[in-house]
């Protein structure tokens, strides 16, 4: 049955959204120190918004970050990992980006990072 | 589990919730919602001193609760599908904001879509962060800043419980068997 052409326009208006506002990491998996791809900066943009990554830390202190793998963004990487309870190795392994490609609460995780945080003693 | 700078906590023993009444989902009953919201609650209130009541009044109430699209004004806007699912203010601002492009679950059945969200664990990792819990390293754990799409994770674990309790003390009532079974929980710790 043909659907009406006007819902099949709003479906399609949806996925575009979330393809835009949520990047797809894993073509930065394994991408390694020092080398520069395209979208990095929109990792560090992802790190950015939940704390990770300083503004200034991009490289020419303005918000547009850049897409050079470099030593802030491997500290970055290694911080998340330690918050987020991954092997701690500052590298794009799967894991990593594959939870970075998650979705998740939108409170920052800076209140992890400036206290530390409680072990639980079990 | 961690806390926010300051260990910000309510010092009353019963709060406020309303929902907003003009930001809310059309394809659920505000009943479906209450349900959810009552159980989540529920879950924390067994734990710790505090009893939480909803009231009509969304303007007085001590938590607020709505469904938001995009730039909603508080300076973190949200991102369309999947992505950010929500976010709650810590002590005592007491606003709790979910994003209404997610395709939010009630009822537990994921089949209608893989980007479906199950909206009681979400509001129950919420529920932490009103109560001035921060982010858990914990992936079992409700305070675990990310959810992924069509799971379900609503029983407090041994590091959320610990961390409200120190916050609050324990609910005179507490009942261990009222905790999770899985082997990380309290009780079987």
């Amino acid at each position: 049955r043909n659907l009406p052409e006007e819902s099949i326009t709003k479906a399609t208006q949806i996925i575009h959204v979330s393809n835009a506002t949520w990047h797809d990491f894993s073509r930065l998996v394994d991408v390694q120190l020092g080398s520069h791809v395209s979208g990095v900066s929109e990792l560090k943009r992802y790190l950015h918004r939940f704390g990770y990554v300083k503004e200034d830390d991009g490289g020419d202190g303005a918000k547009n970050f850049s897409d050079v793998f470099d030593g802030p963004l491997e500290y970055a990487i290694s911080l998340y990992q330690q918050n987020l309870g991954l092997p701690i190795t500052g590298k794009l392994d799967t894991s990593t980006v594959t939870l970075m490609s998650s979705p998740r609460c939108g409170v920052t995780d800076t209140h992890m990072i400036d206290n530390g945080f409680h072990t639980t003693a079990h | 589990y961690t806390y926010f700078d300051g260990k910000p906590k309510w010092n009353r023993d019963t709060l406020t919730y309303a929902f907003s009444k003009t930001h809310k989902l059309e394809y659920l009953t505000s009943d479906d919602v209450k349900t959810v919201f009552r159980r989540a609650f529920d879950q924390w209130a067994s734990v710790i001193p505090v009893s939480f009541e909803e009231v009509d009044d969304y303007t007085v109430a001590d938590l607020k609760i709505g469904f938001f699209a995009g730039d909603h004004g508080d300076g973190q806007p949200f991102d369309g599908v999947l992505g950010t699912l929500a976010h709650a203010f810590a002590p005592k601002n007491g606003r709790l904001h979910l994003d209404a492009a997610e395709t939010w679950v009630v009822d537990g059945d994921f089949k209608e879509s893989d980007v479906a969200v199950d909206l009681e664990s979400v509001v129950t990792h919420e529920i932490g962060h009103l109560l001035g819990l921060g982010h858990s390293s914990q992936e079992s754990a409700v305070m675990y800043p990310s959810l992924r799409p069509r799971t379900k994770k609503v029983d407090l674990t041994v590091d959320d419980v610990a961390g409200v309790l120190k916050l609050y003390g324990a609910n005179p009532n507490l009942r261990f068997d009222s905790l999770t079974e899985s082997e990380d929980s309290l009780k079987n710790g």
